[in-house]
């Protein structure tokens, strides 16, 4: 199955 | 002070119709170089992401850099209000709460309609996206993307953007049977609004949801054409071309398990 990303998986929160 | 004109409210009017179903409250940032917007949805899956050049506006002012924070609903409120081609000035003091938007009828130089609305204090958090490298990138006319992204959003619930060098497919799965639209590469690249122009060092596979997907065709009456820059494993990047600026999302995808 295929969960959902978040951007901050991928992207740095500032 | 800061004050910004421009010839067309619609230009305004269309981008915040685009973000209206997913960001609620928006910090519009204007500094000497123009005005720009970052927002995060709540579920943190979608961030939009817009810049209106100082080029945009017919004229344009800012003493100091300013952050308007918006109700994005109460915007729309006051932007619907105009005629597409109403001149649009928008004004704030440097440490005042308003922001006041005056309508000038171009057709009717006798009639001015003025509203303020109040700023909001927007505590927002910003991603800090590094400079990505694209290995795939698909460019094509925003009606057509918007009309596959409507079309198989009948289907699932989820839609996978595949790009291959020769050309682009985008597939749902659902309860009630699958589809898939695929478009190959035109050889007029670049020269026609209508070519599908295709650039692909490495085939990419990315499932998204389609409801975010959706929210990101609202933006195709801001520009004839839309590109999709898309790297395994990282957010598609979907940007519109605006006359002076961009319109763009980052949008996070479904991670196989």
């Amino acid at each position: 199955g295929a969960m959902q990303g978040r951007l901050e998986d991928f992207f740095k929160i500032k | 002070m800061f004050e910004a004109k421009l010839n067309e409210a619609s230009v305004f009017k269309k981008i915040v119709e685009s973000v209206k179903d997913g960001f609620k409250n928006c910090n519009f940032d204007c500094s000497e170089e123009g005005i720009s917007m970052e927002s995060m949805d709540d579920a943190h899956i979608a961030l939009v992401s817009m810049k209106l050049g100082v080029e945009a506006f017919s004229s344009y002012r800012c003493d100091r850099s300013i952050s308007l924070g918006l109700n994005i609903e109460s915007l729309l409120k006051v932007l619907r209000t105009a005629n597409n081609n109403d001149v649009l000035t928008m004004r704030a003091e440097d440490d005042g709460d308003l922001l006041t938007l005056v309508f000038e009828d171009s057709s009717n130089p006798d009639r001015i309609s003025e509203y303020n609305l109040k700023l909001l204090n927007i505590d927002q958090e910003h991603m800090s996206i590094p400079e990505q490298e694209y290995t795939a990138t698909v460019t094509l006319p925003s009606s057509e993307y918007q009309r596959i992204i409507r079309d198989l959003t009948q289907l699932g619930d989820s839609i996978t953007i595949d790009a291959a060098k020769d050309g682009v497919r985008f597939t749902a799965e659902g309860d009630i049977g699958s589809g898939s639209v695929s478009l190959k590469a035109n050889t007029n690249v670049g020269e026609d609004e209508k070519s599908i122009d295709i650039a692909v060092e490495e085939p990419v596979a990315l499932g998204f949801n389609s409801k975010y997907l959706t929210q990101t065709c609202k933006a195709a009456p801001l520009a004839p054409r839309v590109s999709l820059n898309m790297c395994k494993r990282i957010p598609i990047f979907i940007s519109y071309k605006l006359q002076a600026g961009h319109f763009s999302f980052f949008l996070a995808p479904q991670i196989s398990e």
